[in-house]
């Protein structure tokens, strides 16, 4: 069965699933460890002792010592968590950004890390909507949302600034050392998120076609002393500045593939480009335009209530084209707005519903005959004109002429030597 | 009574030329 339409054959909105979006996709970094190889030191939790530092060298030559990009989106076991890392960082805070295309616009519903590192102190997160031509602010981290980032800590959220990016000093503690979350829900909170379907803002809002994260400040760094020696040893006195870095493990993009209700499935293209498999008469990358010939009323995104499927122009089988006229939609109740272009087979009108001039309905047959249509035929000098009547293809006779192509002398007329006056009376 | 249709033939065309079909 189809989902995008009901058992009786009728369209209904239809979704494609719920994925990790960024499962598997590329990530851009702008810093790894390993190149040359190096030794970082971070802190752990321990039960016998509460904070232990462990240090270990990053390699990239070596598989079993490197933390490449690519262990952000690989497939993450509670086991065994394979994290990216950065390299070690030192001196006044320097950003490290991560960027994760996914290839198409996608509506999403959260971001998350999950770090190896401690968390950063300060954070953001931006998305794009144009492939990364342009980026706007999606969410801000930070114990000094005013100094960072300014903008105020734990705005309340309106129907005014829902769609703004917000900044919270939750998620930025020290703890857990290792292993911490930071999720980012972008619907949480926002006034419209009950009425979706109706919110344009909102589902702006949701739609990305890449994501960036920043690292803009690690923990307190006196804090963290990084240097070590031995593979495990005690934390050392706090106060030195020293290096730090940055490790994630699982870096999530969940959402759906944007189709405006009108797919449900994305599929890859030949190219290995992602598109919407389209119902409902819609095409385009996100089913964001009816096909051709399906503007009997303007595109919609389909909602729960209504699939708001294109349809197509009524032409009766006589055009191929047409256009959608605004005025004309309304005028009739917002149910057509559809106008034939280049109807053929001597029909004329809107909808290709009438004989063009010259020619007349032949009841006979139907209207969406292509032979619908038949010539007048008046008589070149008997008749008055070249239009007949439209019903009954009656020509316009001069005096004294009869027929329906006035190609003869009525009763009492005979015919003459003028062409102008082809039917003179007998008497 | 079925009326004849016109002879064309038999119209003078002298000074109407430009109305004579072209298959008269």
């Amino acid at each position: 069965a189809d989902p995008c339409y009901d058992e009786a054959g009728l369209p209904r909105r239809c979704i494609p699933e719920f994925i990790n979006a960024a499962f598997g996709q590329e990530v851009s970094v702008s810093s790894v460890c390993g190149l040359p190889p190096s030794r970082s030191c971070g802190l752990l939790e321990r039960e016998d002792r509460p904070t232990v530092r462990s240090c270990q060298i990053c390699d990239a030559s070596d598989p079993r010592h490197a933390h490449p990009a690519s262990y952000l989106t690989d497939l993450n076991s509670a086991h065994n968590l394979s994290c990216w890392q950065s390299e070690n960082l030192q001196g006044s805070p320097l950003n490290v950004n991560l960027t994760i295309s996914l290839g198409k616009k996608f509506e999403i519903t959260y971001v998350s890390l999950q770090f190896c590192s401690p968390r950063p102190e300060s954070m953001a997160i931006y998305k794009s909507m144009d492939y990364g031509r342009t980026w706007t602010p999606y969410q801000f981290y930070s114990s000094q949302c005013r100094r960072m980032y300014n903008r105020p800590n734990k705005a309340t959220i309106t129907k005014q600034n829902e769609q703004e990016a917000l900044c919270t000093d939750g998620h930025t503690e020290l703890y857990p050392l290792s292993g911490g979350l930071i999720a980012f829900s972008t619907l949480d909170g926002r006034p419209s998120g009950k009425d979706f379907d109706s919110s344009p803002v909102l589902q702006d809002w949701v739609t990305v076609t890449d994501i960036r994260v920043v690292f803009s400040r690690p923990q307190i760094t006196r804090a963290l002393p990084m240097s070590g020696r031995e593979n495990e040893e005690p934390l050392g006195p706090p106060g030195v500045l020293s290096t730090y870095y940055y490790a994630v493990g699982d870096f999530q993009v969940g959402g759906r593939c944007k189709c405006n209700g009108h797919a449900s499935r994305c599929l890859r293209e030949k190219e290995g480009k992602l598109v919407c498999e389209c119902k409902h008469n819609t095409e385009g990358p996100e089913c964001d335009r009816c096909k051709p010939f399906h503007y009997d009323r303007p595109w919609q995104r389909a909602t729960a209530k209504e699939a708001n499927e294109c349809l197509p122009c009524k032409c009766n089988l006589h055009a191929r084209r047409c256009r959608f006229n605004m005025e004309l939609f309304k005028l009739s109740g917002r149910k057509s707005g559809g106008v034939c272009m280049n109807c053929r087979h001597n029909t004329a009108g809107r909808h290709c519903h009438y004989c063009k001039e010259g020619f007349y309905r032949d009841m006979s047959k139907a209207i969406t005959h292509r032979r619908a249509c038949k010539a007048c035929d008046c008589h070149p000098v008997g008749a008055a004109g070249k239009t007949c009547n439209q019903t009954t293809g009656q020509c316009p006779c001069k005096d004294g002429v009869t027929g329906i192509t006035c190609n003869r002398c009525a009763k009492g007329y005979q015919q003459s030597r003028s062409p102008v006056a082809p039917c003179i009376s007998e008497r | 009574e079925v009326m004849p249709t016109f002879d064309m033939a038999l119209f003078d065309w002298t000074d109407y030329e430009d109305m004579r079909p072209i298959d008269s």
